[in-house]
C-alpha cells in the first residue's frame, strides 16, 4: 500500500496502479524528485502493459526529466522496441536529446540493441547527431565492435541513397 | 510480501570507457 505510483509503474503492478489513479487521473503525470513520471519509470523497466495503460489514460509522453531524460531514451537504453514504437506513435520526438547529448539512437547503438536501432532509423532518427563527446551512432558501433548495429546503419544509409536517386 | 524497491532509472554516459574522438 505504501509504494509510490512510480514504483508501481516500474514493477508493472497494473491493478495497484489503477487503484492509485482512483484518487484522480491527474496523478498519471506526477513527477518524482528527478522529474520522472510513472510512464517514464514503466518505459525504463520494460513494463509495456503499464505504458499502454498510462497512454490510454492520457499520460503525456513528451514530459522530460530534470536532465532532459525522456521516456523514449529510457526505453532505448534497454532496447525495449515495442515501447519505443508505442511512444513514437504518440508523437514524441525521435531525436530528443538530453544533458549528455544523448539521443535514443545513440543509446540504442551503445546498448547493441539492433532491432531498436532499426526501428528508430525507420522512424526517422537522425544518424548524424553526435553525443557531446563527438561520437555518432556509427562511431559507437565501430568502437564497440557491434557489427550488427553497424550493418543496420549501413543498410539504412544505402536505402536513403537509393530513395534519393532520380 | 512486498517486492523490493526499484532504483531510479537513469541514462548512462554514452562514451564512458571509450577513447576520445
Amino acid at each position: 500500500d505504501t509504494l509510490s505510483i512510480h514504483q508501481l509503474a516500474a514493477q508493472g503492478d497494473l491493478n495497484q496502479l489503477m487503484k492509485y489513479l482512483q484518487q484522480g487521473d491527474f496523478l498519471i503525470d506526477l513527477q518524482d524528485e528527478w522529474g520522472f513520471t510513472p510512464l517514464m519509470w514503466a518505459a525504463a523497466f520494460g513494463e509495456i502493459a503499464v505504458v499502454k495503460y498510462a497512454l490510454e489514460k492520457g499520460a503525456d509522453p513528451h514530459i522530460l526529466g530534470k536532465e532532459r531524460e525522456s521516456a523514449l531514451a529510457l526505453a532505448s537504453v534497454r532496447g525495449y522496441t515495442d515501447i519505443i514504437v508505442l511512444l513514437l506513435d504518440h508523437g514524441v520526438d525521435v531525436n530528443i536529446y538530453d544533458w549528455n547529448g544523448g539521443t535514443p539512437l545513440l543509446y540504442a547503438a551503445r546498448g547493441n540493441h539492433v532491432k531498436c536501432v532499426e526501428t528508430l532509423l525507420a522512424k526517422g532518427a537522425d544518424l548524424t547527431m553526435e553525443a557531446d563527446s563527438g561520437y555518432s551512432p556509427m562511431d559507437l558501433a565501430v568502437a564497440l565492435g557491434f557489427k550488427r548495429v553497424q550493418q543496420a546503419i549501413e543498410n539504412h544509409v544505402l536505402k536513403l541513397l537509393q530513395s534519393n536517386r532520380v | 510480501t512486498q517486492m523490493p524497491l526499484y532504483t531510479s532509472p537513469s541514462l548512462p554516459n554514452i562514451t564512458l570507457g571509450l577513447p576520445a574522438t
